[in-house]
């Protein structure tokens, strides 16, 4: 199975 | 007071044709920079991010730094009423509640303006920090258009790998299993044929297809694509947009439960 991961484990918040 | 004149209206249709469907409603920000635009999915999966150079437009006047939430659906349904050869102005003055856009066909014996709403939307901002990839890759946006189309018919996700043999999609689904492999290739005729590769290591990452899909509705916008990979980043799918910017869709990638 795999895990969507999200843009906010990425990128902070400004 | 706002007024950007744009001679080829036809990448602002363009522009919304690529993203209204990823994104539902996005503030535009105004600045001496340019017109641009931070946006995500409902589901911040994706991200996409606008820059229209305010030197690509004609006539760039935007006295304060302005920030217009616009529902990007509606917004696509005024720039559709705007021909493909006209000209289209963006207007709005400091505090209104409203946007206007103006169509003016080439030969100025038509002039029209839509007034669109605004609306207050609580948006967060992202820094997308410089990053070093370890693999960029650039070809014909219309074959990267056609692999992605080709593959969501197989399997929901494909799996993107560069090596020094060329960039393989992968994908695999209850019917079977698919690859394509392409190879670089810069002996074409035209430079916009090219597939060019370079990698500083091989990686590979699994994306959902659905999105790749949504992004390649940019493809009218350029004849290349460029599509960058790192293994603990999202995939960047950016599109340039002649002579004044570009649009980029990050996307995370899928991995392993």
């Amino acid at each position: 199975a795999c895990l969507q991961r999200r843009i906010f484990y990425y990128f902070s918040k400004d | 007071m706002l007024e950007l004149r744009l001679v080829q209206g036809s990448l602002l249709k363009k522009v919304l044709e690529a993203i209204k469907d990823l994104v539902n409603d996005a503030n535009f920000d105004c600045s001496a920079t340019g017109f641009s635009l931070q946006a995500m999915d409902s589901s911040h999966v994706a991200l996409v991010a606008l820059l229209l150079r305010s030197e690509g437009f004609e006539h760039y006047r935007c006295d304060r730094n302005l920030s217009m939430g616009m529902n990007l659906n509606n917004m696509s349904k005024m720039l559709k009423c705007a021909g493909n050869d006209d000209i289209i102005t963006i207007k709005a003055d400091d505090g209104s509640d409203t946007v206007t856009f103006m169509f003016e066909s080439p030969n100025q014996d038509k002039i029209a303006d839509f007034e669109m709403k605004l609306m207050d939307i609580d948006s967060e901002h992202l820094g997308i920090p410089e990053a070093e990839y370890q693999a960029i890759v650039r070809m014909p946006s219309s074959e990267f258009a056609r692999i992605c189309k080709d593959l969501s018919s197989i399997g929901d996700t494909v799996v993107i790998s560069v090596t020094k043999e060329g960039v393989k999609f992968s994908t695999r689904g209850d019917i079977g299993t698919a690859n394509v492999v392409c190879r670089q290739n810069t002996t074409v005729d035209k430079p916009e044929e090219a597939t060019v590769i370079e990698m500083q290591e091989p990686v590979s990452l699994t994306f959902a297809l659905r999105y790749m899909n949504s992004f390649t509705k940019a493809t009218p916008l350029s004849g290349t694509v460029t599509i960058s990979l790192s293994s603990d980043l999202p995939i960047v799918v950016e599109y340039k947009i002649a002579e004044m910017g570009y649009i980029r869709f990050y996307l995370a990638p899928k991995i392993e439960d």
